[in-house]
């Protein structure tokens, strides 16, 4: 099973 | 003030349908170069990023930078009553509540404007890093949107493994598997018809096939689409607007538990 991941662990927030 | 004009509500309309599936709100962020709006879905897993840049619309004039928090669902609805052929003009005073929708007939006989109140939007930005990719495909953006429903119906997961050789999608699930390999090609007479692939590093991820699906309601804006990938990092599906910008989507990879 694969699991989502969130965008914002991703990118700064600005 | 604020002032941009375009000779055409189709793009505007094309615009709207690649967002308001994702986004039930967005704040458009107004400066000399252009429009700007950024924003992440509900869930979190996605971003959207539109770039129009302000020398091509037929008109543009921002005095003040301004940023106006819009209801895309109702901005929808505004532009379905402009004829694809509308002129369309987005007015708005600095410091405004309300944005205006100034839609002309050809033959300038009609003319009709649709105010619309703005929403305060405590949206937050996200700096996206520059990043080398491994792995840049460019592929018809109609052969995407096939793929993605056509692998949808398999899985809620769709594996894009990118090699030297070309690029693979892949779904499976309880009623059996689907692959679909694209081979870059050799030649190339329509460059929109074209799969070019430029790779550093064989690179292997998976993504929710839902969100694929989402950003795909871009494909009239541009005959190809260009995904960039690096392992554990977003995947970037990128469609250019013509000669006015272009509108990313970039999208969280799944991981193995």
């Amino acid at each position: 099973m694969s699991k989502q991941t969130s965008i914002e662990n991703y990118f700064n927030k600005a | 003030m604020f002032e941009a004009r375009l000779m055409n509500a189709t793009i505007l309309k094309k615009i709207l349908d690649a967002v308001k599936d994702l986004l039930n709100e967005g704040t458009f962020d107004c400066s000399d170069s252009g429009i700007q709006l950024q924003a992440m879905d509900n869930s979190h897993v996605s971003l959207v990023s539109l770039t129009l840049r302000s020398d091509s619309f037929d008109k543009f004039r921002c005095d003040r930078n301004l940023s106006m928090g819009m209801n895309l669902g109702t901005m929808a609805k505004i532009l379905k009553c402009a004829n694809n052929d509308d002129t369309v003009t987005i007015k708005a005073q600095d410091n405004a509540d309300t944005v205006t929708f100034m839609f002309e007939s050809q033959n300038h006989e009609k003319v009709s404007d649709y105010e619309m109140k703005l929403m305060n939007l405590d949206q937050e930005h996200l700096g996206i890093p520059d990043t080398d990719y491994s792995c840049v495909v460019r592929m018809p953006s109609m052969e995407f949107a096939r793929i993605c429903r056509d692998l949808a119906q398999f899985s809620e997961s769709m594996v894009i493994c990118c090699t030297k050789e070309g690029v693979k999608f892949s779904a499976s699930g309880d009623l059996g598997s689907a692959n679909v390999k694209l081979a870059q090609t050799s030649n190339v007479d329509k460059e929109e018809e074209a799969v070019i692939i430029e790779m550093q590093e064989p690179v292997t991820l998976t993504f929710a096939c839902r969100y694929l699906n989402a950003f795909t309601k871009a494909t009239p804006l541009c005959n190809q689409v260009q995904l960039s990938m690096s392992a554990d990092v977003p995947l970037v599906v990128e469609y250019r607007i013509s000669d006015l910008g272009h509108i990313r989507y970039y999208l969280a990879p799944k991981i193995e538990e």
